[in-house]
């Protein structure tokens, strides 16, 4: 579903550019639609950059990042928003909700620009709400909840318009155990349901129920292994 | 060094505040000084804001906090700033890095507030960006971190200006095992130098670095181990 070729990115700071930071160096890889795919490595290694260019969030420095076999940077801006917004759910690593929506108007927001009508997203956006436990939070602010009601807020609206792709970047980190399992199961079962996902995680857990796991280190993919 | 006597923290919400959110009920807690204390319990269970309410930066509906055996109730607005300049370190979920500051700004914005002299500032600032490995990030601002990195800017910041009492809420939550050891050595190390460290964490490893770890479950202490 989402394949990157030879992909770069470098960032330039300092006056004139002349720091380069390399936040991944040449990776090459495929992402099969069904997969369940765990990205690991230490802080700084390029996890994050990794999953927003799959997610057509960014755009390589070098090489190609391919959505269902098209070259992105070859795709109108209405294509590109089309796939983020419908085709692709993304959970931030720092959640990135709307602070001045609650967290029922947080996961309705991606419906809402899908123009769908406000009955089906309130039902929607209230049962995605329960399955991360937090109903009884639905008219909280961002600032009124806690930081793992955020992050599961968060993981709610991600899966608001149905994705064929979900992109998780450490979406357990603020969670304890048992409430992490309850988003694990959630993972698991969407990918049952037939949706492709990636998960950026530092818990053993997760990467452990994922059906292949990959690391990385100083932007390079170092190894690889499957189920 | 820090005592909570009774204490609530109620949030009122809705229309006429007739929503009511308990976040701690009648918690009574004595922090020792020198102690190293690991706080764990579920999402939203109450422990970000029993973090706050130890470090001064918010006050309790009922009940009392006492530092160093004063009711901060009772003090002026100057002598809670210092507590919370000089004597509190506090590493935050959320990591509140100033946006426009660079890593090594960041450290160094305790200082300057302490008004520590600039070349002296400098040193300390680079010393314990150096002690979370990332010397080489000074001058990032915290958009050009990752969420790692951001975390370890902040844990830095917070030994800024030798406080008696460090309170790191889920300080290794974006870390990868290897850098979270990292974490816990200096956390240890600070704790061994006699600094009263209280943190919050889902990690049972530094859960049991700790030298006495509690519970908490919707607002109330529910158990208490010792080494
Ligand atoms: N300003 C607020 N208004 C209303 N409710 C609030 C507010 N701030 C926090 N809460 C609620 O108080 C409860 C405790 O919040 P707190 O941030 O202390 O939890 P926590 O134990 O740190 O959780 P986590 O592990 O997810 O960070 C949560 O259920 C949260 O929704
Ligand atoms: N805008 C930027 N400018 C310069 N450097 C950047 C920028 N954004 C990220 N970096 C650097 O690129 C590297 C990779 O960042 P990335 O966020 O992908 O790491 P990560 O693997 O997700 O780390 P973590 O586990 O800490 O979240 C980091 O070392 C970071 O400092
Ligand atoms: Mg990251
Ligand atoms: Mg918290």
């Amino acid at each position: 579903i989402v394949e990157l070729l030879g992909v770069w990115k470098i960032y330039h700071m300092g006056r004139r550019g002349r720091i380069t930071v390399e936040a991944l160096r040449g990776v090459d890889l495929a992402v099969r639609r069904g997969e369940f795919l765990a990205v690991m490595g230490p802080s700084g290694s390029g996890k994050s950059t990794l999953l927003h260019l799959m997610g057509c969030l960014d755009r390589p420095t070098e090489g190609k990042v391919l959505f269902e076999g098209t070259d992105v940077s070859t795709m109108r801006s209405a294509a590109l928003a089309r796939i983020r917004n419908r085709r692709v759910g993304f959970v931030f690593q720092s959640f990135n909700l709307s602070p001045n929506l609650t967290a029922l108007g947080n996961v309705e927001l991606p419906m809402v620009f899908a123009g769908v009508p406000r009955r089906e997203r309130l039902a929607r956006a209230r049962e995605l709400l329960s399955r991360v436990g937090l109903r009884e939070r639905e008219r909280h602010l961002p600032a009124e909840l806690s930081g793992g009601e955020q992050q599961r807020v968060a993981i709610a609206r991600a899966l608001a318009n149905f994705p064929d792709l979900l992109l998780a970047d450490e979406p357990t980190g603020n969670l304890d155990s048992e409430t992490g399992h309850g988003v694990l199961s959630l993972l698991s079962e969407t990918n049952v349901e037939g949706v492709t996902v990636v998960v950026v995680t530092h818990d053993p857990e997760v990467a452990t129920a994922a059906k292949r796991r990959l690391r990385i280190r100083d932007g390079h993919i170092v190894e690889a292994s499957d189920a």
